[in-house]
């Protein structure tokens, strides 16, 4: 899917 | 959260409290490359942009606050209270070169043509060259003090680690960020002179010296 995916890191 | 993400983010750390207990105890910021810093300093605001809307995880929103007030923080200090002793003659690597490529690449490569992914991207290319201007200071001295060599060294295993990491989160999660790798490991490879030295000299006990 297009949903936008989290930036879960550093 | 896996070993390897945990031990990058922790390397990381220790990187920024090494640099500080260094221009503390010698109360100089000699050997430094107030360049290299500047720019992490760009690295970390354009990369933790969404400190702005969120979400905001716990841990990651603490280390993003660590990391964008340290850095200005050794900033500071190098500008202020240890001017004296910052190299500015030798540290005069052309960071705009750096800056100009990192964002062509972020242009050229992003998740989405918008404001937030180009910086994301810009960032993640950026800090793949960031200690450039620290390499060379290194190359131009010769010679490093060891406790320099160790945050330089701490710096460069943050990322190298998240390595394992991308690939146990691919393996795992099925998650992979394509840009973040190709960017990490660039990175790693700007890194590979210094952490050939380091391994054979600095660990046995070595000055770190550069061959003439």
């Amino acid at each position: 899917n297009g949903e936008k995916k989290i930036k879960d890191e550093l | 959260m896996n070993i390897f993400r945990l031990l990058g983010d922790l390397s990381h750390l220790a990187s920024i409290f090494i640099l500080l207990h260094k221009i503390r105890t010698t109360k100089s910021c000699a050997g430094i490359s107030f360049r290299s810093q500047a720019l992490y300093v760009l690295v970390y605001l354009t990369r933790y942009l969404d400190l702005l809307w969120g979400p905001w995880l716990l841990y990651n929103t603490v280390m993003k606050l660590f990391f964008i007030g340290s850095s200005v923080y050794v900033l500071y200090l190098m500008k202020f209270d240890y001017k004296p002793s910052h190299d500015m003659g030798l540290d005069n690597f052309k960071v705009e070169y750096l800056i100009g490529g990192s964002f062509v690449m972020a242009l050229l490569f992003n998740l989405a043509f918008t404001f937030d992914e180009v910086m994301w991207s810009f960032s993640l290319w950026l800090e793949s060259v960031a200690i450039l201007p620290q390499l060379f200071l290194l190359q131009r001295t010769g010679e490093a003090e060891t406790i320099t060599t160790h945050y330089i060294f701490a710096l460069g295993a943050y990322r190298a680690l998240y390595i394992p990491n991308w690939l146990y989160r691919w393996v795992m999660e099925g998650r992979v960020e394509f840009i973040a790798v190709f960017a990490g490991i660039i990175q790693t490879i700007v890194y590979a002179d210094f952490f050939y030295v380091y391994f054979t000299k600095v660990i046995q006990g070595q000055k770190f010296e550069l061959p003439a």
